[in-house]
């Protein structure tokens, strides 16, 4: 059954989507056969991602390793047993309809707090939370005490993290592996850097997750979106001068991240 | 009556709350009565960032301009009218709390798509949406053609902010002045800020809306969040070394902002 990775955090633009879809893609490239599911509905931005390297891969007659996009299924409220939220079955369904002929799920959640990332988390094998690495995006993580840096408290997600665990463990299941990943790091910023690193090493010592290298600020990320390419992509589809500082670095940005993750039987 | 300002974006991280707070707190200080208001009733990072303003004035007995932050009110499900939504009722009490005693209003809304945030919409005299500078942003605008970057049609929010503007237009109000700030500029990406500029530019055409000039990527916009303080209030807080090349610069990008919106009354 298919290992499923949720890449999660209600604080909104943390990277979600950019991870999901760099996740997913460089699963896929590596042989592994790799499911996708957006659980932010309207937005649909790895949705859209993907859908956009289906039609570049359409125009060009070319074949790319792509993940399988599901959009979850309709149901009518009818075909729902008593009281049961008809969110839960749309997604059981659609995970259902994926997980047996996947190797790996990779789910990305919408950046707030919603029915469907509170059961999606529920499920989760591997979560990847990217976080900006600002105070602002801290803040959902933990109260800190601005004069000494000091952690005072969990605050709203990872209170919803923490529920999560709870039901997996009740219900039996292994326990969520929690890797934190800082996204859009800054060159410069030494002193902002240190401090919010300081406090993500003391947050994971008492929550329970690793934090892993992370992601630089680097135009690659994003550019590629319009085409559903990512930086992995861009040797197949013969673009010159792909090999620059930035382009190389990010790729090992990628393969560290994938290390990190510790996936079964993914050797990167 | 108060002017009133709504900074938002249904797409998540484009800088809302970050401007929110910048915008409030720079009007203060020039010595206008600011009122300000989150619809993001989770998260609440602007009003967050206004409770961390009001403990470090606290703590350091000090007195510092600041907006005016007022939560939603509580109300019964009881007082409401017939089929009346109780977000409605909410928003008009704590707007109508603060309108008569203000210059200016700022609310902040959430990235997602909520009832309260579509209501604020159609309260907007200035509508301030901040944008990172990425075509995954840009999707929320307008869905652009991948080969030759034009714009192929409006997509989910600039379809929310037309709606708002119809109400609006019903209700014989003032049109919605409509303006979006292009966020996080990297220094380099010269490639991709061109393209995302001229997508912009054309998009502003169609749909009518001006471009501002813009903030760079600063750790200065970011890093004084625990305090509550911003850039401007370095100076009142015997902060050394804050004339740094970098904050000078933020400094201009927000006084440029001001300028930009154009609002009653406002020498910048
Ligand atoms: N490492 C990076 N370098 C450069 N840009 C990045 C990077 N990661 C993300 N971005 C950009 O930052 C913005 C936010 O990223 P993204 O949309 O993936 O976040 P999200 O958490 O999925 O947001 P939402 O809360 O709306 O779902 C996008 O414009 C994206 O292109
Ligand atoms: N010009 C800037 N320079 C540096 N960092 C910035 C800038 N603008 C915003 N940020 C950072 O980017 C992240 C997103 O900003 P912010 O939280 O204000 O966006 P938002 O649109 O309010 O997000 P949400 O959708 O969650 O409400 C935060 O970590 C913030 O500190
Ligand atoms: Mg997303
Ligand atoms: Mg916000």
């Amino acid at each position: 059954v298919a290992h499923i990775i949720i890449v999660g955090n209600e604080k909104g633009g943390a990277g979600k989507s950019t991870v999901s879809m760099h996740t997913a893609t460089a699963l896929a490239r590596m042989g592994h056969k790799v499911g996708a599911l957006d659980l932010d509905l309207r937005q649909k931005s790895f949705g859209r991602y993907l859908e956009n390297r289906a039609a570049f891969c359409a125009r060009n007659d070319l074949e790319l390793p792509t993940p399988i996009y599901r959009d979850l299924p309709a149901v009518e409220q009818a075909d729902l047993s008593e009281g049961e939220n008809i969110f839960d079955r749309r997604l059981s369904l659609a995970v259902a309809s994926l997980e047996n002929e996947c190797d790996f799920l990779v789910i990305d959640c919408p950046g707030s707090h919603t029915r469907l990332s509170q059961v999606a988390h529920s499920l989760a094998d591997t979560l990847v939370t990217p976080l900006n690495d600002s105070y602002i995006d801290f803040d959902l993580l933990a109260r800190t005490d601005p004069e000494t840096n000091k952690i005072l408290g969990p605050s709203v997600y990872s209170e919803m993290v923490w529920n999560a665990r709870q039901l997996r463990a009740q219900a039996g299941l292994k326990p969520i592996d929690w890797i934190v990943l800082r996204n859009r790091l800054g060159a410069q910023q030494m002193h902002n850097k240190k401090k919010v690193g300081q406090a993500l090493d003391d947050l994971s010592k008492r929550i329970g997750f690793r934090v892993a290298p992370g992601f630089s600020e680097r135009v690659i990320f994003r550019e590629l979106f319009p085409r559903g390419l990512t930086l992995l992509d861009l040797r197949d589809v013969g673009v010159k001068g792909q090999m620059n500082i930035s382009n190389v670095a990010a790729r090992q940005e990628l393969r560290d991240l994938l290390k990190e993750l510790r996936l079964p039987a993914v050797d990167v």
